[in-house]
Parts: structure tokens; sequence; C-alpha cells
């Protein structure tokens, strides 16, 4: 919050554009605009009405290095933008830095992402420590098509206008904690002898020679993966990452994704019927490949490039009672597998099961 | 002669340093043209602020992951206290 608790007196704001950057067409900044706006009239009783050439409680305007409010802009990068917390004449104005490049999409950067944070200030906002929440002071990518309000945002306006009108009240994704005994994982992959854990639009990095786990946005490295991957597997041999999202699959080779991709599953040869992959881990000395849909497993050759005979087939019949797969990796000889907040690690070799662990007993808490 | 680069780097990250607590973390902003005379302990206590709220290691010292996140993009507000 703001020191002072700043608000509104009224639900019912205005706001006005003053001007516009050249760098983007006018419907497209309407638009964003618009779209940021809503992110908090969606949950809040608060409503916005545009009004033009007269002054409104909110003037979003761009402006160019000194523009008088004590504040210079710093050319491009650093900072984007700042916004004033509710109050007359400046106050709960946004002013954008005119020398950034502005955008639609992830290249530059995204006038949705920036207006939407400026607007949380407007409104009474400070910055949230939260390194998920849109009120984070950094900069950060996400699809505005994929874009949901943090639960961090809607606690803290909330807290200063209340809840929405609606009946049901929206809820937003919370940022992952390595150590939160009751963290599951959407899929796993080893990555150049780190770990990667994904979790939503995030992913959990591991380096074995550091104590600390990282934790970022997917779109910080692959702009163009979706979140919410739900297996992942490295071929070690091809250097390549592959990840699948429904019934589609991507090839990652370091920060690049392979052109050509996203392909169907259907290429790698599942029958029409398989919708969807829940694990994935591949043997470096085989070079199979094992995917995990629901109780049953395939295997893949990486060398033939093509679906191994005879399978599906069920999982307990090789792998155990390890129940159904949410993520899988292969480290060091053994496989850990991951079903809810229990890990299993197997031994491919004498297939059996040779520990138990909790989920999260990779990251040192 | 030219300073070695790594000092000239230090410089240059001093100077980051010393202007992203002069923007986000109310370090005082005064005319004197050298650090050393400010007293350590404000700059290094204010760089922990920084370090804290960002839930980076509390060094109190301009490490290679605070520098990074000092140079992120990001929104022209201070962290802590007033905006106006």
């Amino acid at each position: 919050f703001t020191a002072g608790n700043p608000k509104w007196k009224k639900n019912n704001l205005t706001y006005r554009i003053l001007n516009y950057t050249p760098k983007m067409r006018q419907a497209d900044v309407d638009e964003a605009i618009q779209k940021a706006l809503s992110i908090w009239s969606n949950v809040t009783p608060l409503t916005f009405r545009r009004v033009e050439d007269k002054d409104a409680d909110i003037v979003i305007s761009f402006a160019y290095r000194d523009h008088r409010d004590n504040s210079p802009f710093d050319g491009p990068n650093g900072q984007l933008a700042h916004a004033f917390q509710p109050g007359e004449g400046i106050g709960g104005d946004v002013h954008l830095d005119e020398e950034e490049a502005w955008t639609k999409y992830e290249r530059g950067y995204n006038l949705f992402i920036v207006v939407a944070h400026e607007l949380g200030h407007s409104l009474g906002l400070s910055h949230s420590s939260d390194p998920g929440a849109l009120m984070y002071p950094a900069y950060s990518y996400t699809d505005p098509n994929e874009f949901l309000l943090p639960q961090d945002d809607i606690d803290g306006i909330q807290a200063i206008y209340g809840q929405s009108n609606t009946a049901v009240q929206p809820t937003g994704p919370v940022t992952p904690q390595a150590c939160d005994p009751n963290l599951t994982f959407d899929a796993i992959t080893s990555l150049r002898g780190e770990i990667i854990f994904f979790k939503g639009r995030y992913m959990l990095r591991k380096h074995p020679s550091r104590t600390e786990t990282e934790l970022n946005f997917i779109s910080l490295f692959w702009s163009n993966l979706p979140s919410g991957i739900q297996a992942a597997y490295e071929n070690v041999e091809r250097d390549e990452v592959l990840v699948f999202k429904e019934s589609k699959y991507w090839v990652i080779r370091g920060y690049d994704i392979a052109p050509g991709y996203p392909k169907p599953i259907h290429h790698l040869g599942f029958p029409k019927t398989v919708k969807r992959v829940n694990a994935a881990y591949s043997d470096e000395t085989t070079g199979k490949t094992y995917f995990f849909v629901a109780d049953r497993y395939w295997r893949y050759d990486e060398n033939k490039k093509s679906m191994d005979h005879g399978y599906p087939r069920k999982i307990v019949s090789n792998f155990g009672k390890i129940g159904r797969v949410d993520a899988a990796f292969q480290k060091d000889g053994y496989v850990y597998f991951f079903h809810g907040t229990t890990q299993f690690q197997f031994d491919p070799r004498t297939k059996r099961i040779v520990r138990q662990m909790k989920s999260i007993s990779w990251f040192n808490c | 002669f030219p300073l070695a680069p790594e000092t000239e780097d230090e410089g240059k990250n001093l100077q980051l340093v010393e202007t992203y607590l002069q923007n986000f973390y109310n370090l005082e902003r005064d005319k004197k043209p050298h650090l050393r005379n400010r007293g350590e302990n404000v700059f290094a206590a204010k760089l922990k602020e920084m370090q804290e709220f960002f839930g980076l290691h509390v060094t109190g010292k301009p490490d290679l992951h605070t520098l990074e996140m000092m140079k992120k993009p990001r929104c022209g507000v201070p962290d802590i206290g007033q905006y106006v």
C-alpha cells in the first residue's frame, strides 16, 4: 500500500488519453489501455469511463525526458513509466516514457503490461516484493492473452476498494515458493546439467552447485512458449529439450525454439486418441524416451525416430506402484517420478523404487 | 594512464547503485562529489533494504545479482516512501 493509504473517494472514475506514441497504432494503444483498466475493474467495484477534451481522474500520456513533474525520464530502458497516487491534479496520472519501444507484443515493452502496472499506482497500490505480482517493480513480459491478475495484486486492491460486485469472486495465480510443502509440478526436465521445474507460468531452476533455487517466468527465456507446460524432457545427445502442452510440442535449443514448432504430438507416433502427455523422460544410455499418459506409457526410439512396437503398456507393469505421473526426469542413472507432492526414485536397472521423498527435496529447504 | 577496465567498471557500477538507491530507496542526494564522505553504513543500509525487497542475498554489497536486478527495466515509482 502507498503510505497514507490514498484512495479514490468514488468508484466511478474517468480517464483520458492525452496523446499517443507514433510507435503503435492508436487503436492498439486504446485497446491496451482499456484492457489494463479492465483487469482492475474486474476485481473491484471500480468503473472507468473515457472522457475527451476535459480533465479526468486518470490522465494517461507519453512524455519525454524532463516533463515538469520533478521526475524526468531517462531515455530508452531504465525507467519505463511512472504514475501518481490518487488525488487531485496530477494525482492518478500515468506517464509513459516516449523513448521506450512500445509494442503490443513481446518485443520491446508491452504497453498493456506497463500501463496495467502503473494503474495500480494510480489506484493507490505501491510496489510488491512478490516476483510474480503485477506490482513487482521490474518489467517482465506475459502474453496479454494469457494474463491473469495475480492473487497478490487482487488482495492488495481489494483491501483498498473491496471486492468486485460479481457473484463469484475472481482469484488469481499464486507465485510458487520453492519450500512450500504443497508444491507440485507441471513438468520437470534436465537442461545442460541443471534441473528445470515448470509450474504455471514459472520455472524453478536448480543448478547442482548452487544452494538457492532461482524463480523465473518461462517467458523470460522462451517468450513464445505457453505457460502450463505439461511434459518436458532433454535429449542430451542433440542438446535439445522438448516441451509438451496439450496436443503440441516444441523443440528448444538453448534460448531458441527450433523453427517449424509447435508440431502435433501425433508426429511422434501417438494415436489420435492421445490428446496430451503428462510426463516424459529420456534415457541417455539407451536412447529410449518414455512418455506417460494417464495410467499408460509409450516408448520412443530416438535413433529410429519412431515409437517402439508393443506400446502403450500399463505404468505399473514396468515402474511399480507410482500411480499417475505428473512429471519425471532422469539424473545420474535414476529416474525421479513426481505424483502430487510425492516423489519416487526409481532404478531402471533393477526396476525398483529405491526411495520416496517429498516433491521439494531438490530445493535444500 | 587510462584506468584499468575493472576499476572503470567498478566506477560505473557504483554510479549505477548510487543513482538506483537515490531514485527508488530515498538515498539522500547531496552535492558532495565523493561517496566516501557519506559514511558507508548509510549506503550499505539502503543497499540492504533494496536487496531485502527483491529477495536477494542481503550483503550490503553491490554483488552480481544485485547489479543484474538494478539493470532491469522497471517502473519509475520508488519502492519505498512517498511518490508525490
